[in-house]
This record gives structure tokens, C-alpha cells and sequence, in this order.
């Protein structure tokens, strides 16, 4: 059988929150090494990949290596009647037709138990190349959704440029232009709210406001974001999750004309 | 605008 249990259950929570949009059905990989899920979103333009390892959890459970196919929108709104300091338990048998999902109060007074039916999805897994990045940019997570939130105000689209100076977001629309300039705080400093760049080359990139905004939905799971940017490549936007994962999406930069 | 470009063209499937 699998169990998964996570004390801190509103991680749950918050993960699902941070794929729902972007992501209709994925399957859930549990393995030894714990939950993992890759998944594209429709219209193949990004990617989101996660991992919450075994160690995070208390116990963890698995017999047998197994792919629990879920519809998003189903499980986002069984985890909604999970309250935030619920305990979860993830819970199927080896060949499942169904997971269960268990939601216990701290004091155990409450028990809910919520079973919904998997479904069978073929989804192809894709490998991801070992990239030279150009520059990685470190930054408080909520820095990134007010760029990405105001930014998108302007226009649908923003240019991430990264020099010695900096990093600059900016986006242009009908109604003019909007710039955001960031300097680096310290030198090779990832304290929380700083800024920190390692760069490699000077670098600039434009990306669809409307995907960055959808991985912004990862904020409330760690304090800090990294983007990793490379000429022609996809960037890479990873949100670490103490104790316990990471949650990282992919998205295409704009085919400049 | 600039076209968006597909994930597929730059991953290995496996």
C-alpha cells in the first residue's frame, strides 16, 4: 500500500494551489523516494515539476512504485476542505482505483476522509537537459509577484535583461512602457529579501506575463524565488519548500521577430 | 508580439 502522512498539511494545500491553474490532470508518482509530478499545461508551453520527498513526511509508506492519475480541479477542491493546521494523509492500495485523502485536527477530534476515483493518463515525461545558465537571479518570492502583477498592467509580456548592473523587468503595451529595476543587495548573499545574481553573460529574454503570473501562485510556499535564464532556452522559475521539495516550472522565452 | 514557443522542442522526451 501508500500512505503519505504530512503533519504540516497546508503545504498540501498550497502545492495544489500553485498547479490547479496551469495543469488539468497529472499524474502523482509515488515512489521510495516520495511524491513527485511532472505535467505540461495544454497548450505545451510550460512545464511544472515537483517533488516532496518521503523524509518530509511522518511516516511514509510505499510498497510498490505507483501512478495515482488525478484530475487538478477535483483534488484543489478536496484539499479546500482541509483547514490549514488538518494533518494529511495521502492513502491508496498497490493497484489503485481510488486515493484517499484524510484530514484529522490537531487534537484528533475531527476526522474527515475524503475517496475520489483516479483516472488512467498517459502522459509522456519529459527529460530535462543540464543547462549552462546564463545568470540566476535569487529574490524574495513576493518581490516576483508584485513585478509579475504590475508589469501586467502594461503589457503581456516582459523582458528580463540581467548585467552587471542588475536585473531589469520591463514590459510595453498600448498605454506605454513600465521598467523595474533590481539591484543586488550583497555579493553572493541568499539571505531572505535579498536580491543576489550569479552571472555568466549578459542576458535578456521576454516571457509571457500570463504563464509567470500562474507560477507566481507558488509564492505562499517559500519566501524565495529563483529564475534561471539562458539565451534560447527555456526559463527556469524554482521555488525551494523547506523541509520538504521544490516546486519548479518552465516556460519558453518569446520568439523574438 | 513575439510568438510563444513550445516546451517540446527544447525537452528530450523519455
Amino acid at each position: 500500500m501508500f500512505e503519505a502522512r504530512l503533519v504540516q498539511g497546508s503545504l498540501m494545500k498550497k502545492f495544489m494551489e500553485a498547479i490547479k491553474d496551469l495543469v488539468k490532470e497529472a499524474n502523482w508518482d509515488c515512489t521510495g523516494t516520495g511524491i513527485s509530478l511532472q505535467a505540461m499545461d495544454t497548450s505545451h508551453v510550460s512545464l511544472v515539476s515537483l517533488l516532496l520527498r518521503s523524509d518530509g513526511f511522518d511516516p511514509y509508506r510505499c510498497d510498490r512504485n505507483i501512478s495515482l492519475g488525478i484530475n487538478m480541479e477535483s483534488m484543489a477542491k478536496i484539499m479546500k476542505c482541509a483547514s490549514n493546521d488538518d494533518v494529511i494523509t495521502i492513502r491508496s492500495e498497490d493497484h489503485p482505483d481510488n486515493v484517499t485523502f484524510v484530514f484529522e485536527s490537531p487534537n484528533q477530534e475531527k476526522v474527515c476522509d475524503y475517496e475520489m476515483k483516479l483516472m488512467d493518463i498517459d502522459s509522456e515525461h519529459l527529460g530535462i537537459p543540464d543547462t549552462e545558465y546564463d545568470a540566476i537571479i535569487s529574490m524574495p518570492a513576493s518581490e516576483f509577484q508584485r513585478i509579475c502583477r504590475d508589469l501586467s498592467n502594461i503589457g503581456d509580456s516582459v523582458k528580463i535583461t540581467c548585467n552587471k548592473d542588475g536585473v531589469q523587468f520591463s514590459a510595453q503595451g498600448d498605454t506605454g512602457i513600465g521598467k523595474i529595476a533590481l539591484k543586488q543587495n550583497a555579493v553572493i548573499d541568499k539571505e531572505d529579501g535579498q536580491v543576489s545574481i550569479e552571472l555568466n553573460d549578459p542576458v535578456s529574454l521576454t516571457f509571457a506575463l500570463r504563464y509567470l503570473t500562474f507560477f507566481t501562485k507558488a509564492t505562499p510556499l517559500a519566501s524565495t524565488v529563483t529564475l534561471s535564464v539562458s539565451a534560447k532556452n527555456p526559463v527556469a522559475v524554482e521555488y525551494r519548500v523547506d523541509d520538504i521539495g521544490y516546486i519548479r516550472y518552465y516556460l519558453a522565452p518569446k520568439i523574438e521577430e | 508580439l513575439p510568438e510563444q514557443d513550445r516546451l517540446d522542442q527544447y525537452f528530450i522526451k523519455c
